[in-house]
């Protein structure tokens, strides 16, 4: 699975999420990337999240819009993603990841897993990380 | 701080012999999704883009490099999604597509449905004057490799993709 979310210099949030899925699934099997509020969600009030992991389990907890529910709760984007990933591991057992954003251009890339591929661009400066804890910079 | 793009390549496990081809991977299309923000393109464009790039890039798991279902076919997902409007566009289960990103955007921009499947996908497709690529094109060594590796008895796909817990 691949996503992105952005916020352009008028304010306007979107995001985008594509995948091939879970390895040898069955005919026909779909899971949550393109179900609104799990594979993603945009709201220009209050942010963005693009989603990847086990598709079954994250549309047990709709992960995004959970994690936009404690954005509006008044978490920042990098505690609502914990959150929302803590739930779906201490509910359903199942680890994941996220990139999230705020109206403002606050951002977290986020996950439980050991890996995720990840990058952000802002101000200039290219993130990038890969394994947990990694935060690289460069500029632009 | 305006404007921002962020991305990911998925949270499943990334073997060290692809971890570098993964980073410059995300690197990559986070640059030409930023350098159209930075146009004064929309956020829109910037995600449908950058995924596009994505999905472009064999070593992800989307478009070209998509794994395989069990009957060693590739069926994909998307969804796009316009903060402004509420506006969403996806399709599901859609076969013989370079970049399922773009077809949901069509089905957004396009149609007054939120989501187009299967056979519906690829007649919208067509419709769209989007080409049909052959399965072959989509399929890749690595994902033709892991596909066999999970056929056998007693496999576990999904650890095998996700990884351990982390």
């Amino acid at each position: 699975t691949v996503g992105a979310v952005a916020v352009d210099t008028e304010g306007n949030i979107a995001c985008a999420t594509s995948t091939g899925g879970i390895l040898n699934k069955m005919e026909g099997r779909v899971g949550d990337t393109p179900c609104i509020g799990s594979g993603g969600y945009a709201d220009n009030n209050i942010g963005a999240v693009s989603t990847t992991g086990h598709g079954e389990a994250i549309m047990k907890v709709t992960l995004a819009r959970l994690i936009l529910f404690h954005m509006e709760q008044g978490h920042s984007v990098e505690a609502a993603s914990d959150l929302g990933l803590a739930h779906m591991k201490s509910r359903v057992g199942s680890l994941g990841g996220v990139v999230t954003v705020d109206p403002q251009g606050h951002w977290a890339a986020r996950f439980n897993s050991l890996q995720m591929a990840w990058a952000a661009a802002q101000k200039d400066t290219l993130h990038y990380g890969l394994y947990t804890g990694e935060h690289f910079t460069q500029d632009l | 701080m305006l404007p921002v793009v962020v991305v990911h390549g998925g949270a499943g496990h990334v073997p060290r012999t692809r971890a570098e081809l993964s980073t410059a991977g995300v690197c990559s299309a986070t640059r030409a999704g930023y350098n159209i923000l930075k146009g004064g393109g929309s956020s829109m464009d910037a995600v449908v883009e950058t995924v596009t790039q994505l999905e472009n890039n064999p070593v992800f798991n989307a478009g070209c490099g998509s794994v395989l279902n069990v009957k060693g076919e590739i069926e994909m997902d998307a969804l796009v999604m316009d903060g402004k409007t509420l506006g969403s566009g996806a399709v599901s289960a859609v076969r013989n597509i370079a970049n399922p990103t773009q077809l949901a955007r069509l089905v957004m921009d396009q149609t007054s449905h939120s989501c187009l499947t299967a056979e519906g996908a690829s007649q919208f497709a067509r419709a769209m004057g989007i080409p049909e690529v052959p399965l072959e094109s989509l399929i890749t060594d690595y994902s033709r490799m892991r596909w066999k590796e999970n056929l056998a008895p007693g496999a576990n796909p999904v650890e095998c993709q996700m990884g351990k817990m982390g």
